[in-house]
């Protein structure tokens, strides 16, 4: 028998229909998707906020977009310090007449709105460590969730126009 | 990559996408995640979340493309979503999220797993991965 999970959130008579306070929280959904992937940014096992995976030299870049059905949009590149990129992209979109803030210039707006940021090495877990190993050992740019190289597969040479075969 | 698309029970439509990027990228290389239509992408008619290798998803501009194919060729997100994902971009590159003003949700992907859930007003929910 391989590998098998279950799980459940209690039992008992549950009413059928939950009060719609519960079930519907009156949110609109650029609120709603900036807090599930402000969720996901804080879950160590994504590749977004903490978590990230590493240049190759070791760091942190983080970025992040929001935009709604009438294209009011905000990104952020480059973020090396903020604990979650999307609230700071939806200030981009809020708070500024651009579109789009990077690297310094982004950071600084960070610190200016008063958001949440951390020292770099927060965002650095051991697996990403290791992944960064295993595709500098393979010498190719990757997606995070690609196989480590097996023994006898080759060092890959990265293709010209950036495109990695095996990323 | 994570991401997040929605439509309200008012029909606003929004996405959101975060990432750290590619393993061993370059330091300074931008991905297809902050460029609006390549990553995520939001119109009138749907909201769009892509992930996987950004250099195809910036070529291919997949989250407008998605919104474009169904305000051109009237079709809905699903095969809108699906033509893109199959016939738009490399294989083993890209997986998105979408939905529409209507409330449809798709999420096709051509790699060989994409961490995917969704859940409808209907009480239709799913999760999966591969």
């Amino acid at each position: 028998m391989g590998w098998a999970i279950a799980l459940h959130g209690g039992a008992g008579d549950i009413p059928l229909s939950l009060p719609p306070s519960s079930s519907q929280s009156q949110h609109p959904a650029l609120d709603v998707v900036e807090l599930v992937v402000r969720e996901l940014e804080n879950i160590p096992h994504f590749n977004a906020g903490k978590g990230s995976v590493l240049t190759t030299q070791g760091t942190v870049e983080m970025e992040a977009c929001i935009i709604d059905g009438t294209k009011r949009c905000g990104a952020v590149s480059g973020l090396t310090t903020v604990v979650n990129p999307i609230s700071l992209a939806r200030l981009v979109m809020e708070k500024t007449p651009h579109i789009y803030l990077a690297f310094d210039g982004a950071e600084a707006f960070a610190r200016e709105q008063g958001v949440e940021t951390v020292d770099s090495s927060h965002f650095i877990t051991p697996e990403n460590v290791e992944r960064l190993k295993q595709a500098k050992e393979a010498n190719r740019v990757q997606i995070d969730y690609t196989q480590p190289l097996h023994k006898d597969e080759k060092k890959e040479t990265p293709e010209a126009d950036g495109d990695s075969k095996l990323g | 990559t994570v991401g997040c698309v929605a439509v309200d029970s008012l029909g606003n439509l929004a996405s959101a996408t975060s990432t750290g990027g590619l393993v061993n990228k370059m330091v300074g290389r931008i991905g297809d995640t902050p460029i609006i239509g390549a990553g995520t992408y939001a119109n009138s008619l749907c909201a769009v979340s892509a992930t996987g290798k950004g250099e195809a998803i910036i070529r291919g501009t997949v989250a407008r493309d998605v919104a474009a194919v169904m305000e051109f060729k009237y079709v809905s997100l699903k095969e809108a979503a699906a033509y893109v994902v199959e016939e738009g971009t490399p294989k083993g590159n890209v997986g998105l999220v979408a939905v529409s003003a209507t409330g449809e949700v798709t999420m096709p992907f051509n790699t060989n797993g994409m961490f995917r859930a969704c859940a409808t007003e209907d009480g239709y929910s799913e999760i999966g991965i591969w």
